[in-house]
């Protein structure tokens, strides 16, 4: 179970999300995706309309309906399913942030479902809160998508930090699978030069290749596709579906 | 009084509200720059180490200590100081969550300083939870940095609904001042297609002109410096610029 998780605002986290499941779900493995941002992009970009579902893992966080009918499958490729989000789950932030024990909420709803996945992963909004530390509880590993930039750079630390704490108190076999480089500008040695001291300074792992930048990406999510349908011989389609056969090594055996 | 807001991440609120603040100090006016984000990107990018700051605005909140004794200059132009961030910003959240009024509170700290400053820039963070509704609630008027993609263009309307929201119960005067283009890629027809239609269907002005994408803004945060310091020259401040003269018609006058 993997969380995609980042405090700074679009890394392209959902992005990631989307083309990784899509190419995992390629490859033969029954993907789940879990969808914890209020704004619902990656349930908007797998082709729902947040507006219209009736059920979204906030039914399952605050009135503990089952996960399995609140699952959704997704069209266009088998073994790909969500557990969707809506602007509902926006009141799941303040329901669960007085409870004891509410960082276990995602893992206690997931567990019943955890044989009929190879694969979760875990779309986290851009925050350190509740719902970012749910994600974080109930996986056990972490990526981080990184947008090779300074302001991204800066967030690193406060992310590990937070991750740190969720091994302390809630999670104690969290650890950080790697980095994805994300919206890569090769053109400009800032790019370049962000990544190679992200992955030194902390001592992560970045997963290779770089996804590059490419305004294929931008129609994906309009057709409810991402860019491993959108654009399948495209580059950051290329790479997305090398980053999940590395990922796959992990995915198979665990 | 301007709050720039847009739940989506990464669309730019930090780099418009550092520009346009620069640009306005760069026309004589006196502007005060507010950051409402525990990530203190606006903070870092006006060159502060938001890590050794030992106020912000987050004890204006909770230990009522004075706006003027936690603001600060900021170097390299007259006329423009911060209301910095620290991530004890995070326990504002909590803090301000269970509070009746809690949506006043930056009103309430701002006020003391009304005489002091002709514009004031409020810096919003990813969300439309307390902090980002105490923004909406201190200001007249709100600027919607819009990056010209489809999972932009979606949360538009959930933002729309929360400032009307914020006009009936807590601040009748509110409206939106207009849409920024941010980041706009004029090489394709998808940026000018859901720009055309967020004006349209939603009414609202889009200011002029759009601020094209650029590699030269991922260089300015770590030189502690916005496009408008670190590439004068450069169409993005050029831009920037114009909209600032914009808005002088209004901040002038108001
Ligand atoms: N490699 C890329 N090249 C160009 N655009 C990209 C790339 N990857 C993602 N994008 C675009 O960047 C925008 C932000 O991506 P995305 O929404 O996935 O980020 P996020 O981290 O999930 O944002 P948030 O913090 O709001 O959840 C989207 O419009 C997406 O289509
Ligand atoms: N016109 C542009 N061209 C290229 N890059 C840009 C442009 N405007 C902003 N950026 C870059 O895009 C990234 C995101 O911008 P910024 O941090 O201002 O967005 P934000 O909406 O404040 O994000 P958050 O939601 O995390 O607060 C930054 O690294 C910034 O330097
Ligand atoms: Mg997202
Ligand atoms: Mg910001």
């Amino acid at each position: 179970m993997l969380a995609v998780a980042n405090q700074k605002g679009g890394v392209a986290k959902t992005t990631t999300v989307h083309a990784l499941g899509f190419a995992l779900a390629e490859r033969g493995r029954r993907v789940l995706l879990v969808d914890l941002d209020p704004q619902a992009c990656l349930t908007f970009s797998l082709g729902f309309d947040p507006d219209a579902l009736d059920r979204s893992v906030h039914d399952c966080f605050v009135r503990k309906t089952k996960a399995a009918d609140v699952c959704r499958q997704v069209s266009g490729v088998d073994g790909l399913a969500v557990l969707p989000a809506t602007i509902d789950l926006a009141g799941s932030e303040v329901h669960l942030l007085t409870r004891t024990g509410r960082e276990h909420t995602l893992a206690r709803t997931l567990a019943p479902l955890a044989d009929d996945f190879d694969v979760v992963l875990i779309d986290c909004p851009p925050s350190l809160g509740v719902l970012t530390i749910n994600g974080l509880t109930a996986a056990a590993e972490v990526i981080v998508p990184l947008q090779c930039e300074a302001l991204s750079h800066r967030g690193v630390g406060q992310l590990l930090d937070t991750i740190e704490d969720v091994r302390l108190f809630a999670n104690d076999g969290l650890r950080v699978r790697g980095v994805v480089a994300t919206m890569f500008d090769e053109r400009t040695r800032h790019g370049r030069d962000v990544l190679a001291s992200v992955g030194e300074r902390y001592g992560l792992e970045v997963l290779d290749p770089p996804v590059r930048k490419s305004v294929r990406f931008a129609e994906a999510p309009a057709r409810g596709m991402c860019i491993v349908q959108h654009a399948p011989r495209s580059p950051g389609a290329e790479a997305y579906r090398a980053i999940a056969a590395t990922l796959d090594g992990v995915a198979a055996g665990s």
